[in-house]
């Protein structure tokens, strides 16, 4: 069975798909099966693996409504071990039309549970809410990692997140764990940077991965060439880390 | 009347707060009298300007649902001509309960008419989303001001934006213009930044603030102490291009 892991916070910009998308690829580079499953609207993780989101007959959206099955809706990479379950504008709507349905916050979990046999990782790119579909991300996962930007006000929003972790953990799956927080574009020049470091050592210093994502122009970059960084500049520092993260991430694991 | 302006953007972290708090702050260094509307469950600009969230009585919540009219809510700043109807986690749920309400859309619009004589402007920071939350804001907005961060990604979202628009001015409020398209965390270090400004030139150029914000830590570091760029420190860049952004929309204004 696939560990599935849930890339979310709901600040915005603090590196969710960015994360999602280098994690999967550098994991898919290690030889892991991995399903990247894209629940933003936005679909950038999407197009990050060059999507064409206009053209897809059906995405994430018809999986969770229930109109197709999820291996239906299942694309190829450029990595063969890595696959992604694609959205694009359609999953706008979503949140509001689940709203009144049934068992609204285990769809995507009983969706992943056809093809979970099949991966060894599957990782889940959330929007900036929490709202329904988070929520459904939170039900469906082992785990959570939280992408911290070494800003202020993203370290306002952790303690609202660790929050509503803690609700999803005591009412809807009481084996949600933190798979960790990991600290992005942090930039040595910027002291912000260290305070953030420094606070998070404070209060959740087991939490923490030692690997800590620099801020690295060619990370922004690649997505518009539609490749995950070690595809589009292995040798830069960005694409090293999410490697260095991958590994730190198996390691952990390789001992259960 | 008061000018109503919303800052709107559904990608995550393209400065809409940072704009939002630091126009609404040099339009009242200009004597203006302003009133910035917190609508973002994550309350960034209510701690932009010091606000102590957790001890709000009752914050812009209240007056959507219609609990306490909003004069009730409003509160001072440290800047004479500044008030700020505040936020905090409460919004959270507002998006579900105002689901199934007559004129879910509208609430926003009828609390702020109670006030609109009283000042220039009402500036509206968005979440990053296309909830109701941000059509609320929509709704009631003279215009809209887009702040676009000079990444790839950023570029992305705005056709859904402008589609989104469209659909406002079309069904709800015909009288919706768009204020401007602003670029935030210009860095002409980095090529993105450029491609990004001349995509923007090449579809949009009668749209785009002639005024660019540069990328700038002391923009960044201004909310840990609670204050808006202008009262941290004036001298830098990032004070100055806001002081220079909210000249060109009162130049643009003075001409009606
Ligand atoms: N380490 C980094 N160095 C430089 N730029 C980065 C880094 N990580 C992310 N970025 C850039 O910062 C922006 C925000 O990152 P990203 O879109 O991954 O965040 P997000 O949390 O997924 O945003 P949203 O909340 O909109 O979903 C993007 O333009 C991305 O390319
Ligand atoms: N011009 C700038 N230079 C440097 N840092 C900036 C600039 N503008 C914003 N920032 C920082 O970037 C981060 C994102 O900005 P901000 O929070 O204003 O974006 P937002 O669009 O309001 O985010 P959200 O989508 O979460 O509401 C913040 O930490 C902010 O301090
Ligand atoms: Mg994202
Ligand atoms: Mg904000």
């Amino acid at each position: 069975m696939a560990r599935v892991i849930s890339i979310a916070n709901q600040k915005g910009g603090v590196g969710k798909t960015t994360t999602a998308v280098n994690l999967a690829a550098s994991l898919a580079a290690a030889e892991k099966k991995v399903l990247l499953v894209d629940l933003d609207p936005q679909g950038n993780s999407s197009s990050g693996f060059s999507i064409d989101k206009a053209a897809l007959q059906s995405s994430i959206y018809h999986a969770i409504i229930g109109k197709n099955r999820l291996s239906q809706i299942i694309k190829p990479t450029e990595l063969e071990f890595l696959k992604i379950a694609p959205s694009n504008q359609d999953l706008i709507g979503a949140e509001i039309e689940l709203i009144n349905v049934i068992s609204r916050e285990t769809r995507l979990k009983s969706a992943l549970k056809e093809v979970s046999g099949l991966y060894d990782y599957i990782i889940i790119d959330c929007p900036p809410s929490l709202g329904l579909l988070t929520v459904n991300a939170l039900t469906a996962a082992d785990s959570i990692i939280i992408p911290l930007q070494c800003e202020y006000y993203a370290m306002e929003g952790l303690g609202q997140l660790m929050k509503t972790v803690e609700l999803v953990t005591e009412n809807i799956n009481h084996a949600l764990e933190i798979e960790g927080i990991l600290l992005t574009m942090f930039d040595p020049r910027n002291n912000l940077s260290f305070q953030v470091r420094d606070e998070i050592d404070r209060h959740f210093a087991s939490l923490r991965f030692k690997t800590v994502i620099p801020r690295s122009v060619r990370l922004s970059e690649a997505p518009s060439f539609g490749k995950p960084a070690l595809l589009y500049d292995i040798t830069s520092k960005g694409a090293r880390s999410y490697i260095d993260m991958a590994k730190e991430l198996l390691q952990k694991h390789k001992d259960k």
